[in-house]
């Protein structure tokens, strides 16, 4: 039996809403520690850890580890009918091939349940290894995403530098070719307006920017984004879902061959 | 001429 009372439940339409074009269908893990998934895109490029800690639902029961797979358009299409204030149920029963989304509005006078059938799903989980980075760069996910958007107009990568001057976001395509250099920034009204350089050495990195306009779906989830790079590693774009937990992208690099 | 990796080639299955 399962039952995971999300009060705040349009933390889990965004969630839904910044995955579901990166991966089809994943099994989501339920056991004692949260509510998560880890997944990779049909081309094994990219992958995205989920976790919703246990003690950010209001009610929390998952008497043994399961494991669900959902197709994440279908999930993402019943979460659309949930208000953004709606309360969200999650609700399974042991050995049953569908899981319940309850909804239930904020003053309690509508209450909706939507059933959506599961799915056999074979996913390989990758080991992520705990890692120092050599640099990681703490910024405003609205500029994050702006940088990805404004640089795929002009090229299909991006290459992620970091030295002491800042952080610059390069491209180059058949009309020209661009640069966007963000320079530390703590001296700003809000802390999350603030760009944060954290560098131990310097890294250069090229990625796909179809993918990373992928990542920044999930912008409406948290106001600050971090990316952490390392050279010859995946890049980690992570945004914190409110004292729940976050949505960590991997992306592996481009090499010159 | 670019190559995209893939994540196997850094990390290992569980």
């Amino acid at each position: 039996m399962l039952e995971l009372r999300l009060v705040q439940g349009s933390l889990l339409k965004k969630v839904l809403e910044s995955i579901k074009e990166l991966v089809n269908d994943a099994n989501f893990d339920c056991s004692s520690t949260g509510f998560s998934l880890q997944a990779m895109d049909s081309s094994h490029v990219a992958l995205v850890a989920l976790l919703l800690r246990s003690e950010g639902f209001e009610h929390y029961r998952c008497d043994r580890n399961l494991s669900m797979g959902m197709n994440l358009n279908n999930m993402a299409k019943m979460l659309k009918c949930a208000g953004n204030d709606d309360i969200i149920t999650i609700k399974a029963d042991d050995g049953s091939d569908t899981v319940t989304f309850m909804f239930e509005s904020p003053t309690q006078d509508k209450i909706s349940d939507f059933e959506m059938k599961l799915m056999d799903i074979d996913s390989e989980h990758l080991g992520i290894p705990e890692a120092e980075y050599d640099a990681i760069v703490r910024m405003p996910s609205a500029e994050f995403a702006r940088i990805c958007k404004d640089l795929s107009s002009i090229g299909d990568t991006v290459v992620i530098s970091v030295t002491k001057e800042g952080v610059k976001f390069s491209t180059k395509g058949d009309i020209g070719a661009a640069n966007i250099v963000c320079r530390q920034n703590t001296t700003v009204d809000k802390p999350d307006d603030a760009t944060v350089i954290e560098m131990k050495e310097p890294v250069s990195l090229q990625f796909a920017l179809r993918y990373t306009n992928f990542f920044t779906k999930a912008t409406p989830l948290s106001s600050t984004v971090t990316i952490s790079l390392s050279n010859e590693l995946p890049v980690v774009v992570e945004y914190k879902i409110a004292e729940m937990g976050y949505v960590r992208f991997y992306l592996a690099p481009k090499i010159e061959e | 001429k670019q190559k995209q990796q893939v994540l196997s080639r850094f990390f290992a299955p569980k």
